[in-house]
């Protein structure tokens, strides 16, 4: 799942 | 970070700049949904609230601040300062309709049950159906202006790109988030039918009408 820490998209 | 994802958040600030652009030189907000700009200021602030405690980039930071500005900025001048040439007799679609089955949604279908990541995940089902009371507006006045085309054209072609920039991260990074893939699809289908109109008519020097 997308953790917070690869939210890296805008 | 990749060419589709840079090409992809700089149409996504062209597009804001063009919108502001369009506002402030003709002084008027005529053609364009006050709902539409509230929603995208709704999902600018619902996703970047870890603007402050989870720093990514430089690039990351300044870009949520531009965007979190600009949106507020534009409903300064469609609410405040331009309030008068707002036209809320074509603006006139139900947006609980979209906001209250996204909220909805985003506590059912998400990566992980916590608020940031509810908030995250509403962010991103509401920015996949925004548009849709400015596509409704346009379709009500049957015309919208030059300007207010190569907005939405800027618009819709950023997500586009970051389609492109899912299927280089899922090739090159094993990256995949199904929430912002799907969300992502939909809301660029929802454009095909403006795109259709805009490559037909506007790229051959027309204004963008649709057919009576």
């Amino acid at each position: 799942s997308s953790s917070q820490v690869d939210k890296d998209e805008l | 970070m990749n060419v589709f994802r840079l090409t992809g958040d700089i149409a996504h600030l062209l597009a804001i700049i063009l919108l502001l652009m369009k506002i402030w030189k003709t002084r008027s907000c005529a053609g364009v949904s006050g709902k539409s700009q509230m929603m995208f200021a709704l999902v600018f602030t619902t996703r970047y609230l870890d603007l402050i405690t989870n720093f990514i980039s430089l690039y990351n930071t300044t870009m949520k601040m531009i965007f979190i500005a600009s949106s507020y900025g534009t409903l300064y001048l469609m609410f405040l300062k331009f309030r008068a040439t707002y036209d809320s007799n074509h603006d006139t679609f139900r947006m609980e309709f979209l906001v209250v089955p996204v909220a909805g949604l985003s506590f059912l279908v998400n990566h992980d049950f916590s608020p940031l990541e509810i908030l995250w995940t509403f962010s991103i089902y509401l920015e996949s159906v925004a548009i849709l009371p400015q596509l409704f507006m346009i379709s009500k006045t049957g015309e919208a202006e030059t300007i207010t085309s190569h907005y939405l054209f800027a618009l819709g072609s950023y997500r586009a790109l970051y389609i492109l920039n899912w299927v280089y991260r899922f090739y090159f990074e094993g990256f995949f988030d199904l929430i912002a893939v799907v969300a992502g699809c939909v809301q660029t289908v929802l454009y095909c039918d403006f795109f259709y109109l805009y490559i037909t008519k506007v790229w051959k020097g027309k204004k963008l009408t649709l057919p009576a």
